[in-house]
């Protein structure tokens, strides 16, 4: 067992409710229109959430940068140019969520590959 | 990650998930959480998917990433993945060297083989197929639900196929899956045991209770619920209703 106060704890022992189905809504909805092209998909959601997406890819590029230092200039080419090898949508629909941040490709290809990356 | 399908006493099938993502990708010492956690819970957006004018499925999703970790098509199936940790030369990396170098070129990327099951399979069994037998480049954990009491599994994926397809009808209780990130026949690693606590939960819960306040009850519980933990996400796929819940654990939790 997990030492307290860091052991299981299964709240409807004490008979408490933490849902509240209005919390829901604090997280947005969106459409992704599957007959528009996709470059045109995301544009919305991405322009939306630019600087959260720049904080992710800065944030992740400051845990990896301080032990290699060639790691930047690794995400921008070598993911850059793989986005090439990408299957249809998915190249052109990071292609354009990358013009749409004025984040370089490599960096959205990498952050859209994350579990291939992270599954050891 | 913690996946749970439960069938109440009426029949009726409901899926949720707890997202836990970004382990080991920085500690925050000042606010005692994950910054990789912290950022992405910022993050969190629905998405109705249109094709022909029409809703063809939801998901949540995180704004900028085109993949798809949990869907729902109304009527017909919903899926959650859940990460699998493998040896060493079967895992993710291994792949991409794989793809890259043409061995496995026509693989899919996980989230994206859970889209294209979104895109085009139109029921249960066609979801099942189709998700245990393309191959891939990683590992993981697809949990799968249809309508009916007996459509629920767990395929335990490799890259070539599944290694193991769990139906819940073979489990101990019957009426409910919880899958965290351990095969079904393994005793998970006794620092993230996340199974046995989120089992209990879930016996206390008993069938009559289950919806969307009971489950989301089970998965706010330590140490389902923990320093990892982005949101929750409920989903009844009979009626289509979808709801994605900002979570976060503070104070003192466990850190995965």
């Amino acid at each position: 067992d997990l030492p307290a106060p860091y052991s299981d704890h299964c709240i409807l022992d004490d008979g408490t409710n933490l849902y509240d189905p209005k919390n829901a809504d604090a997280v947005p909805w969106y459409n992704v229109d599957l007959d528009k092209p996709p470059k045109e998909r995301w544009v919305q959601i991405a322009t939306d959430y630019k600087d959260h997406i720049h904080e992710l890819i800065e944030t992740l590029k400051g845990l990896i940068l301080p032990s290699h230092p060639d790691a930047l200039s690794l995400i921008d080419d070598f993911f850059g140019e793989m986005n090439l090898k990408i299957a249809q949508p998915y190249q052109d629909e990071i292609a354009s969520i990358a013009e749409a941040t004025d984040i370089p490709v490599g960096e959205i290809v990498m952050y859209n590959i994350f579990y291939e990356i992270f599954t050891v | 990650c913690t996946s749970v399908i439960a069938v109440d006493d009426r029949g009726k099938v409901w899926h949720a998930r707890n997202l836990d993502f970004g382990l080991f990708l920085g500690w925050d010492p000042k606010v005692h959480d994950w910054m990789i956690s912290a950022v992405l819970r910022k993050m969190v957006v629905n998405i109705n998917w249109y094709r022909d004018g029409k809703i063809l499925y939801k998901s949540n999703n995180f704004a900028g990433f085109v993949g798809i970790y949990n869907g729902m098509k109304q009527g017909e199936f919903t899926v959650t993945a859940n990460e699998r940790f493998v040896e060493k030369d079967q895992g993710g990396r291994t792949g991409i060297m794989k793809w890259l170098s043409g061995e496995m070129a026509d693989a899919k990327w996980m989230t994206w083989l859970t889209r294209e099951t979104m895109e085009n399979c139109n029921s249960y069994e066609e979801a099942k197929e189709h998700l245990s037998n393309t191959e891939m480049l990683s590992p993981v954990y697809y949990i799968l639900s249809g309508t009916k009491p007996d459509q629920a599994c767990i395929i335990t994926r490799s890259w070539e196929k599944a290694d193991s397809v769990t139906e819940i009808t073979s489990r101990k209780d019957p009426w409910f899956i919880l899958q965290t990130n351990y095969d079904p026949d393994v005793e998970p690693l006794y620092l993230d045991d996340r199974q046995t606590p989120g089992d209990n939960c879930m016996r206390k819960l008993g069938r009559r209770n289950v919806g969307f306040q009971g489950i989301y009850n089970v998965l706010s519980s330590r140490t389902n619920l923990n320093k990892l933990t982005t949101y929750t996400v409920l989903i009844q796929t009979d009626t289509g209703a979808f709801e994605t819940h900002l979570q976060s654990c503070p104070g003192d939790c466990w850190p995965f």
